[in-house]
């Protein structure tokens, strides 16, 4: 089982659509795939359908359980419509675990004991994470064995990568050896504008052997996507969107 | 003085490119203001031309000291090349505040401690926030006398308006009854989309009375003027983005 995060502190680069497209790619290659949604945005859980108002017990139905009581993955996680996928839902009370586990002496690595439990059948685990570089996320890089970073191809976004590496430097140093980049990927990349040209050519001139050779496009359809609660490659198969999702999950299988 | 946050847990709305744009088009029009980056990532500093590299003590030349040791304004306030506009620098280590806020009592009020023992003749504070509703954005909005809530026109960005609502009501039950929203103000408008167009009804429906009628259009020379650090009334005063920044002002003045 390869489990993959999907971070970066810049808000809005595409973590939550690189998340869920990647995932859907994988299930429809025939690679059992889990989505595990640690945004209290919970756009995740929103992009594939679900409603945080349809969820009884958001404490012991989601992703807040692998966090509080050591659940395991396949205690929470349940099926999509789409065969192969799964996801284990985000809620808005995860913020309330960055409060809650900054007195355990494993705040760190809660995610990852409750991964090590379970016996799920899935190939691949794609985690979402927030914005930020708190205890959620750290959790995440300490269960993950690879991280894939989204870069939006514009200034402000580039800016914080250095600092972004330096943390995943920190965590393979510390509690999670075993953490490796999978890949930089650009972003929301508009063909029209000098601006896209610059940032990808910064991010191959600074990390030549990171940066994968998909470029996912701008394109409106992968905006609208989340709204009908579909992956863009149920909602726009034959988009620049689609195609170019696909040609990552292909990427993300030969590494 | 009057005290306004730009807030949203979405990431990549547009806060902190509000954020300077706005106080940019306040001293333009002759109001002094200071802009306070309290974000991690520091991106209002660096849209401003200032880079963490050259702090020499990111614990007493920042932000970071307004929360740690109830610094003032003046203190940690330095003037910008743009007249009548002061900034209070971001740094990287407002991330370890949220961690070591949480065993106080006043936890959620250090920020106010500090603008209440202020005495800086500035007319307006402006406020950049993380995208997350943790204990920085909490203090902001504890500070503030007014938030303004920066949509994306896409579907995901309006998902989480419901529950930043939410929030910035039960802090004015709580720590700050002052608490008002100055507005809700779409961005990144692409005419060319249904998009755009259906996420601007719908929160012309849903928040009639706080809907700004200024409405930010998507342009590339927004996102090019942070990498000179510029905002855009001095990097393209007479594009359509500096247009709108400058009809906020003025409406934010006549609030
Ligand atoms: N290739 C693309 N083309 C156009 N729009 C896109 C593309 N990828 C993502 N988007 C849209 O851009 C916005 C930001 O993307 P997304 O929410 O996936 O980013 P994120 O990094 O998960 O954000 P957050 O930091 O809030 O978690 C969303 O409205 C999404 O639908
Ligand atoms: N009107 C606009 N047109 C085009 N690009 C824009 C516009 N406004 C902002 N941008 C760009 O979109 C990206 C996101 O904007 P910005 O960083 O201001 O959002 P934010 O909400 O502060 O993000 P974060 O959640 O990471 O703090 C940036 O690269 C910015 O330059
Ligand atoms: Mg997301
Ligand atoms: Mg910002």
């Amino acid at each position: 089982m390869r489990v993959i995060a999907l971070a970066n502190q810049k808000g809005g680069v595409g973590k939550t659509t690189s998340a869920v497209n990647l995932a859907a790619g994988l299930a429809q290659l025939g690679h059992k795939s889990i989505v595990i949604d640690c945004d209290p945005q919970a756009n995740a859980s929103t992009a594939l359908g679900f409603f945080e108002s349809d969820i009884s017990d958001p404490f012991m139905d989601t992703c807040y359980r692998l966090f509080s009581d050591s659940a395991k993955l396949e205690d929470v996680a349940i099926p999509t419509q789409f065969p192969g996928l799964s996801i284990v839902r985000g809620t808005k009370h995860l913020v309330g675990i960055e409060i809650e586990l900054v007195s355990f002496e494993d705040r760190e690595s809660r995610l990852r004991v409750s991964m090590n439990a379970s016996s799920t059948d899935a190939e691949f685990v794609i985690i979402d994470t927030p914005p930020s570089l708190g205890l959620l996320t750290l959790n995440c890089l300490v269960a993950a064995d690879e991280v894939i970073i989204p870069v939006q191809c514009e200034f402000l976004s580039l800016s914080g990568l250095a600092r972004l590496l330096n943390i995943v430097r920190a965590v393979q140093k510390g509690d999670n050896p075993y953490l490796k980049v999978c890949g930089v990927l650009a972003t929301m990349f508009d063909s029209r504008t000098k601006l896209s040209r610059e940032v990808t050519n910064d991010l191959a001139n600074h990390f030549p052997d990171l940066l994968f050779s998909t470029v996912v496009p701008r394109s409106v359809k992968m905006a609208e996507a989340p709204s009908y609660g579909l992956p863009i490659v149920e909602y726009a198969p034959s988009s620049a969107g689609a195609k170019a999702y696909m040609d990552l999950t292909r990427e993300v299988l030969e590494k």
